[in-house]
């Protein structure tokens, strides 16, 4: 089909639809935008948008891994980030008192994160044209990839990268999930971009 | 910080109320 104008509402729409109208159970979704004005130019992946769907099934007890230390620390900086989008709409120093699992932890630091020069799963999966699918604890752990590795430490099984016009989506499980062709042409239709 | 993108702030606001829903539903006193 056409490419859709872009816009962050929109793609936050799409990263909805594909990811609750999907047959497999993808933990959440991120789009990587890249900053390429055209193919010649140099070019780095930061973020775009991502919508975090969570885990089917968690099991409280057995999601996280992390210490009593490390959930104090993730909850510190969720106070803090509460505060500071707090200016808008989100209560003053609004309690977090649920754990902080580690896939949450793993969607929030991406938000840090960027990729310059086809490095990482997004930039590789973007200099080459090429879907990256990784499914299963042991191949994302041999990965080159930092990304890949971290995602598995996180407690993730399955990481793709589909490359589109303008970006890269990532998607990422907490369960074992092969690769599909019919979910590969929904994200590149999907996330075919115009400006 | 206050120098956060404007992209990201909207992800996050909307990740923390999303947290916050998941929360409220998950709780024994929503029901």
């Amino acid at each position: 089909g056409e490419s859709q104008p872009f816009n962050q509402d929109s793609l936050q729409q799409r990263l909805q639809g594909l990811i609750d109208n999907a047959r497999d159970s993808w933990t959440y979704g991120i789009f990587w935008q890249s900053s390429a004005v055209d193919y010649t130019s140099p070019s780095f992946l930061g973020w775009g948008d991502g919508y975090y769907k969570g885990e089917i099934n968690k099991q409280k007890t057995t999601t996280s891994v992390s210490s009593l230390a490390e959930q104090e620390h993730r909850k510190k900086v969720l106070r803090e980030l509460n505060s500071l989008i707090s200016g808008t709409q989100m209560p003053e120093n609004e309690a977090v008192d649920e754990e902080v699992t580690d896939t949450e932890w793993f969607f929030l630091i991406s938000m840090t994160q960027s990729f310059v020069n086809g490095s990482g799963l997004p930039g590789q999966a973007m200099f080459s044209n090429q879907p990256v699918w990784i499914a299963g604890r042991e191949r994302l752990l041999a990965s080159q990839c930092e990304r890949a590795r971290q995602g598995e430490g996180f407690g993730l099984q399955t990481i793709v990268c589909i490359p589109s016009t303008n970006g890269v989506l990532e998607l990422g499980s907490t369960e074992l999930i092969f690769q599909s062709s019919d979910l590969m042409n929904e994200a590149r239709v999907l996330f075919n971009f115009s400006y | 910080n206050k120098d956060l993108p404007l992209s990201r702030k909207k992800s996050l606001r909307r990740f923390l109320e999303k947290r916050k829903e998941r929360q409220v539903s998950a709780s024994p006193y929503a029901y």
